[in-house]
């Protein structure tokens, strides 16, 4: 199966510091939904069996009934990866308590008197579906409440907490470019996800290891893509080896944002097959924006060391690293980085190299679609910006130099 | 008459079955979103203070700030507050652009009148959600973008242990 993710082959393939002193100001959390918890006592252990100094959290940065005595996996994943790759930064865990999905989180969140200034969100569902899974059913549009009104709700609410300066992440979602509510893909149209495919927020695709080396300990010096590439190759994560497909496309909600203008046109003429021209809405925001591992990651949880995968460990990985150029940003100018997306894209376009560009694989398959004979429709990876892992993988000494100067 | 309907909700999730009507005293929070005023300043500052190239580029604005800049008529908080109030709503949390509702059963179905039942999930979960019609009083619906807390299912995900054993 897939080559297992320890946090020492995150330091050794995105070249993330293994020593780092982060700015007292700092600070990455998790959101959670559905009761999911996590147990202080499971990151000890982590952070014992994966040689990787954690912070603890702090009582006030634990937000919400968090029941340690039931953690969930998905929680446990996430503050496990944001802490282990943002080496040093205030570790925050938010489980959003109340019944109000993401409107409940944004506003709450953004109304909090302190908050971390980076935050991962391991959650979505169909953009459509915000209608029936969030609010109502398929006939709430008439009666005053839809899901283009939702979503458009939780953007407003998105855009003033980067006002704040605050960095917004989110998983692009395990069931492909077509969604999982409709899992045999029998209809003629692909789903986005929700919250990937708002234009406020940064989104992260999955990557696998093809061809995976394994890592001594301690591992290797390691400084960027050039010297970690004998470690492997990264792929967009296959059904084959990983059983899920990363979620990216298009939003039906949201146009083009003019930061990615540029990059999902060349993607779009670029002579990469895509899907019938009906099947998306190509002038609709492109998601995912970047990639980071998201198989067989290795997390300690219910007494033992467990593999994982899905967009649901990219999403805090990526976190991490974006934890680590805040500390850059905020040691230089007592600024965070907020909303990343424009930095993010014209960083790809003045300095490619801080990208790892994943140009293998596609996210065609849902789990029932690929699984039981479904013929799935989606984007293929492709050199530059791909709606499949997005502008790439992190390269962290190109992008601290980038964010540095 | 004097209402407005803003949701009808016939059907549920298929992983959830409808039970007993929940108890009048059970609590519940739900969230009135009030129309925000000026959304595309808004957006303006939310672009200026993101993109390298601006000079407002990471110019960030405080709480206040924002809440100051959406912040919805006067006419809209003070009548939702009141109909809320009168319904019986003891704790209402402002926050700027939405009024949180804390309170019962008993006293929400006076406010949306409507009907709360217990929804039951095979994996044991629970939850108190409305179903028929909500509505509010109509001289407040122009005001209102949503009602959240009272009809969303949440979505209770396969354990990602199964998708991958360990390596």
């Amino acid at each position: 199966d897939a080559t297992a993710v320890v946090p020492q082959t995150i330091q050794n393939s995105y070249g993330t510091p293994s020593n780092h002193t982060a700015d007292p100001q700092s600070s990455t959390g998790v959101i959670e939904f559905e009761g999911q918890s996590f147990a202080p006592s499971d990151l000890q252990n982590f952070a014992t069996q994966t040689l990787t100094p954690i912070k603890a959290l702090s009582s006030d940065h634990i937000v919400g009934p968090n029941s340690p005595g039931s953690a969930g996996v998905e929680a446990t994943l996430d503050i496990q990866y944001i802490a282990a790759v943002g080496r040093g930064d205030t570790n925050w865990f938010w489980l959003e308590g109340g019944t109000a999905w993401l409107y409940g989180f944004s506003t709450h969140f953004f109304n909090a008197a302190s908050t971390p200034l980076v935050v991962s969100i391991s959650y979505g569902w169909s953009e459509a579906a915000q209608c029936q899974q969030g609010i109502g059913g398929a006939e709430c549009s008439q009666l005053g409440v839809n899901s283009q009104q939702y979503v458009e709700r939780v953007n407003t609410e998105f855009q003033k907490i980067g006002l704040k300066g605050v960095s917004l992440i989110a998983a692009s979602g395990d069931s492909g470019a077509n969604g999982r509510t409709d899992g045999l893909c029998t209809e003629s149209h692909l789903n986005p996800t929700f919250p990937a495919a708002s234009p406020y927020i940064t989104a992260v695709g999955a990557t696998e290891i093809h061809d995976g080396t394994p890592l001594s300990n301690p591992p290797p010096a390691c400084s960027g893509a050039s010297t970690c590439a004998s470690k492997g190759t990264e792929a967009a994560v296959s059904y084959s080896q990983s059983h899920f497909a990363s979620g990216g496309g298009f939003s039906n909600v949201a146009s083009t944002p003019s930061y990615q203008k540029e990059a999902v046109s060349s993607y779009l003429s670029s002579g990469v097959t895509l899907p019938p021209s009906s099947y998306y809405n190509s002038t609709g925001r492109g998601y995912p924006d970047v990639a980071a591992f998201g198989s067989n990651v290795q997390i300690y949880a219910q007494g033992s060391i467990q593999g994982v995968g899905g967009t649901s460990c990219s999403a805090p990985i990526f976190g991490g690293v974006v934890g680590l150029l805040n500390d850059i940003s905020l040691s230089k100018s007592g600024k965070p980085l907020g909303f990343l997306n424009p930095l993010l894209y014209k960083m790809h376009s003045d300095k490619p190299g801080a990208f790892t560009d994943v140009t293998i694989g596609d996210n065609h398959c849902t789990e029932e679609g690929c699984g039981f004979g479904g013929s799935c429709k989606g984007f293929k990876c492709a050199a530059g910006w791909d709606p499949v892992t997005g502008l790439g993988t992190p390269v962290y000494s190109a992008m601290a130099e980038y964010v540095s100067n | 008459s004097g209402r407005r309907v803003l949701y009808s909700r016939d059907s549920h999730p298929a992983d959830w079955k409808q039970g007993e009507r929940a108890s009048a005293d059970h609590p519940v929070r739900f969230i009135v979103a009030l129309k925000q005023q000026n959304l595309n300043i808004l957006e303006d500052a939310f672009w200026a203070v993101s993109s390298p190239d601006s000079p407002r580029y990471r110019q960030f604005l405080t709480t206040e700030e924002i809440t100051n800049l959406v912040r919805p008529k006067p006419e809209a908080i003070a009548g939702v507050r009141t109909w809320l109030t009168q319904a019986g709503v003891k704790e209402i949390v402002d926050m700027g652009d939405a009024l949180e509702a804390v309170t019962t059963v008993s006293v929400a179905e006076i406010a949306l009148n409507t009907q709360f039942f217990m929804f039951h999930h095979q994996s044991g979960n629970k939850v108190v959600r409305q179903f028929g019609e909500y509505s509010v009083p109509v001289g407040l619906s122009e005001h209102i973008d949503l009602v959240a807390g009272i009809s969303e299912f949440p979505i209770v995900r396969e354990n990602p242990f199964k998708k991958i054993a360990a390596g």
